[in-house]
């Protein structure tokens, strides 16, 4: 692992006498291949490294004795700060219906996430409704409709010839008359680089304001978590990352990808396919998996 | 100032870059452009752009090396192909493309709706039926796949069908009891014909990171893995985790996705990849 990795490149330099910054910089690119084979996102990776390395050639570990052991403390920490704190609350507003829009690329698992939170905030005491604004997808509606029914959550929809926009708009009227306090978008899968649906998604936010809009991103997604992550950000304006289908043996360095370029806190992981498969993220335990 | 042996350590690095980039991996990334770094020396090669011409012919050799297994055998009938991959990558999409190119080429198409798991798995794989002309073979949701896939093949073989496309649930590689349904699926098959299935096409996303090596090396022990569908390669992701996987299980990369419509699927052209990956 990549902390072994760390302490023997150095410990074998260690040898030669004084440590140089030639040595550190051999420590460094294990550091900058670890977190590559990890798939942490090439650019993202190297600004992590640069950071490391501006606190690598002071006296903590140019003057130490154990040189291996400060810069693998020094990641752990960078890697904790960069990761954040566990901030998993929902942005819950004052005055009701809050609403939740999900966002993310095909079949990253929105739908399934709708489900999940649905049946976790009713869990919470929360009136949830769900909305069906995939019109597109065969068979999204009714996906989503037996999910609610799964989980006892009513599941609005206006067929796939209304769209999104006025859909989730209808959906906040209805949630206003019924008393649903909460309200949770789903939307179509799409790509960051289709203008179109891109547009939609502003379009949906201009009619609905939403209070939460969640990128859902599948976690064994590799060197583009940190494109699409930017886009989405910018063009729609995420509050909060979902990462799923965690529960594969995948070492997850998109979760590192996705908070670098966005900054935005990732809320929860996907750990299964059923509806109670959804857990608060806890920071320190990426930091683990991908220092391995 | 080309002689300069500097100018190639840069452009190796350049390289090297690209291919990070591009979800090739760090060993097969490090152990291409170390290849390359011995060719060139041995043939003192100095223009970057020959060099950079070998390393695409280089990749290019990987990614054809398992196409001499190749031969699209539809002798048998029905001709079965089991459609296996992780949540999401794909697959019900795939074979509905797949079906309509079948049906194109004025065959008998029918789909096997072996995903009794998940939410609306079977209507999704009945809209693209519609869409296709193919039949469907189905049973309720929570019906055991291979009770499904066992009648499906019964119906084609009684419905005269010349190929029959076997959808499954996706499935994590890395949960052992979900691999073994998937073996039992592949053994029903191969219990009624002992030829079939002719092909287990395994759906890779071009977004997916090296985990999907993990998924080639696992599917491929569980059910043999004849082939890869590459899908939404219309995205900015290169899918660079196939050159490994053909290079280390020699699978063929047999057609690309480029988008969600019925007739965004290509076959695999390995030149058009290779000049893209470094486009
Ligand atoms: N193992 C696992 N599978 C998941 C998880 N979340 C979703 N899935 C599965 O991933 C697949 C895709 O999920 P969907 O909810 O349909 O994804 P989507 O983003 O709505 O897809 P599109 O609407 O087509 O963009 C399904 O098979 C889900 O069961 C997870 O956390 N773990
Ligand atoms: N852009 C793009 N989207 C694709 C492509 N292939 C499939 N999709 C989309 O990806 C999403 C998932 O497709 P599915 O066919 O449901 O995937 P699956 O593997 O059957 O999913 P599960 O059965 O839930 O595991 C859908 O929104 C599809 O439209 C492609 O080549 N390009
Ligand atoms: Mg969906
Ligand atoms: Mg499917």
């Amino acid at each position: 692992n990549l902390s072994e990795k760390i302490q023997n490149t150095l410990k074998k330099l260690r040898g030669k006498g004084k440590l140089t910054e030639k040595d550190v910089n051999e420590a460094l690119r294990e550091v900058r291949l670890a977190l590559l084979e990890a798939d942490v996102n090439f650019k993202v990776a190297k600004e992590f490294v640069e950071a490391v390395r501006e606190r690598c050639v002071g006296q903590e570990v140019m003057k130490s004795l154990t040189p291996g052991q400060q810069v693998v403390k020094i990641v752990d920490e960078e890697l904790r700060r960069l990761m954040g704190e566990t901030k998993s609350e929902l942005n819950i507003s004052q005055t009701p219906p809050s609403i939740i829009m999900l966002v993310g690329l095909q079949g990253s698992g929105k739908t399934t996430t709708a489900g999940k939170l649905a049946r976790l905030l009713k869990a919470e005491g929360k009136y949830p409704l769900l909305v069906a604004c995939d019109i597109y997808r065969p068979a999204a509606i009714k996906q989503l409709q037996v999910l609610g029914e799964q989980i006892g959550v009513p599941v609005f929809t206006m067929g796939s010839n209304t769209k999104p926009e006025d859909i989730a708009k209808a959906a906040r009227d209805h949630a206003i008359s019924q008393g649903y306090n909460l309200i949770i978008l789903d939307t179509a899968g799409r790509l960051h680089i289709d203008d179109e649906m891109m547009g939609e998604l502003v379009r949906i936010k201009e009619r609905v304001r939403p209070h939460e809009t969640l990128l859902v991103v599948d976690a064994m997604t590799g060197q583009d978590a940190a494109n699409l992550a930017k886009e989405f950000d910018e063009n729609t304006g995420i509050t909060g990352v979902i990462l799923t289908k965690f529960d594969s043996d995948t070492r997850g360095g998109s979760a590192l990808s996705v908070r670098a370029v966005t900054g935005k806190p990732i809320k929860y992981i996907g750990v299964g396919e059923k509806l109670d498969a959804l857990e608060p993220f806890h920071p320190d335990r990426i930091a683990q998996r991908i220092l391995g | 100032l080309k002689r300069c042996g500097k100018i190639d350590e840069e452009l190796f690095g350049e390289l090297e870059e690209a291919l990070f980039q591009a979800d090739v991996g760090v060993r097969t990334s490090m152990e291409l452009v170390e290849w390359l770094r011995q060719r060139v020396k041995e043939e003192r090669l100095e223009d970057p752009e020959a060099i950079k011409a070998l390393l695409k012919e280089r990749i290019l050799q990987i990614l054809q090396r398992g196409e001499e297994k190749e031969s699209i055998n539809l002798q048998a009938k029905p001709h079965v192909i089991i459609v296996v991959g992780v949540n999401g990558v794909g697959k019900t999409t795939t074979i509905g493309k797949l079906g309509k190119k079948f049906v194109d080429e004025k065959k008998k198409v029918l789909f096997a709706a072996a995903d009794t798991f998940r939410a609306a798995a079977i209507d999704q794989l009945e809209v693209w039926a519609r869409r296709v002309g193919a039949d469907i073979v189905k049973h309720q949701e929570g019906a055991d796949p291979a009770a499904v896939t066992f009648d499906a093949f019964q119906a084609a073989r009684a419905r005269n069908v010349d190929v029959l496309i076997i959808d499954t649930a996706g499935r994590l590689h890395n949960k052992v009891n979900l691999m073994k349904e998937l073996e039992k699926i592949k053994r029903v098959i191969s219990r009624e014909d002992e030829g079939a299935p002719h092909e287990v096409l395994l759906i890779l996303d071009a977004t997916t990171g090296q985990n999907a090596i993990e998924q080639a090396k696992i599917f491929y022990k569980a059910v043999n893995i004849t082939g890869i569908a590459l899908t939404k390669l219309d995205g900015t992701a290169k899918g660079g985790v196939v050159i490994g996987i053909c290079d280390e299980l020699e699978i063929p990369v047999k057609f690309i996705g480029i988008g969600e419509g019925i007739d965004d699927l290509r076959p695999f052209n390995s030149r058009d990849y290779v000049d893209v990956l470094f486009g």
